[in-house]
């Protein structure tokens, strides 16, 4: 699993 | 694509789309929530609704119309029939241009009609490429033709359904097709982003970015560029290199002239 923060909402999301 | 952002179901291409957008406009990778509300920018999308539509609406003038299942030629002609030919900021086409039978050069002249001089064109293409199975996918929009791309059966993406693709060779064929409805040398996003979760080496697309040139103010034939967006650019870059130099929590006053 991978965190990142998404580019569209802003959010921290996972799993790239 | 799958949505692969937990929150909002961003998927991976969406991402890389917006990742190269922001490049093209703003000189460095942002997220839309972060890109400047009531940006003077004029942009369209072909694209399928999703919170990158509304997040960019939100901001600037922004529309954008859905790319239909069964896209064929003259797509683009009834998509934007209302859009104004040299008249946006950029222009994002996603997953759309490679479901034009040939000859495609026609799809990217319209593509390119709709920008100003120093507008960006971003779009996406399918990574997988490859021969068609017998009586796979394209069987139905199947054609000899004798144009530039050669003659032949035209390759499918082995997606479902009946997206059509490039043949072999795709990567050159875009940089012909573009130079020659007159943009420069397009730059193809393989760059690794992580922050946002952009590996890379993915599978699920190929994005692209290609500006229109500006306008010499040599040659009285053109329509002079927009000093805005050439000034824009000059103004990002020098605030990012600005910004690279300062120490942390330092403040930049100006970048005036």
């Amino acid at each position: 699993r991978h965190e990142f923060r998404c580019n569209v909402c802003g959010e921290a999301s996972g799993s790239a | 694509d799958q949505p692969s952002c937990g929150q909002c179901g961003a998927s991976l291409r969406v991402r890389s789309l917006v990742h190269a957008l922001s490049l093209a406009l703003f000189g460095r990778s942002m997220a839309i929530v972060d890109f400047p509300v009531g940006w003077p920018m004029k942009g369209h999308g072909l694209s399928e609704p999703g919170p990158h539509v509304d997040g960019l609406a939100a901001r600037m003038d922004f529309s954008n119309s859905p790319p239909l299942p069964e896209s064929v030629p003259g797509l683009l002609n009834r998509e934007l029939e209302q859009a104004k030919p040299g008249s946006l900021d950029f222009l994002i086409v996603d997953d759309v241009l490679e479901q034009f039978a040939p000859p495609r050069q026609s799809a990217f002249n319209q593509a390119v009609g709709l920008l100003r001089p120093g507008a960006v064109l971003i779009f996406a293409l399918p990574a997988e490429m490859r021969e068609p199975e017998p009586g796979e996918g394209a069987d139905r929009f199947r054609q000899k033709t004798e144009n530039e791309e050669g003659p032949g059966d035209l390759p499918c993406n082995g997606a479902p359904g009946a997206s059509l693709t490039m043949p072999e060779g795709v990567e050159a064929q875009i940089r012909r097709h573009l130079a020659a409805a007159g943009m420069q040398p397009p730059r193809l996003h393989k760059e690794a982003v992580p922050e946002f979760g952009i590996p890379s080496h993915h599978g699920s697309a190929q994005v692209w970015a290609a500006r229109r040139p500006l306008a010499s103010p040599q040659d009285p034939a053109e329509e002079g560029g927009d000093v805005f967006f050439d000034q824009h650019s000059r103004y990002a870059s020098l605030g990012r290199i600005l910004c690279e130099l300062a120490e942390a929590e330092a403040t930049v006053l100006d970048v005036g002239s």
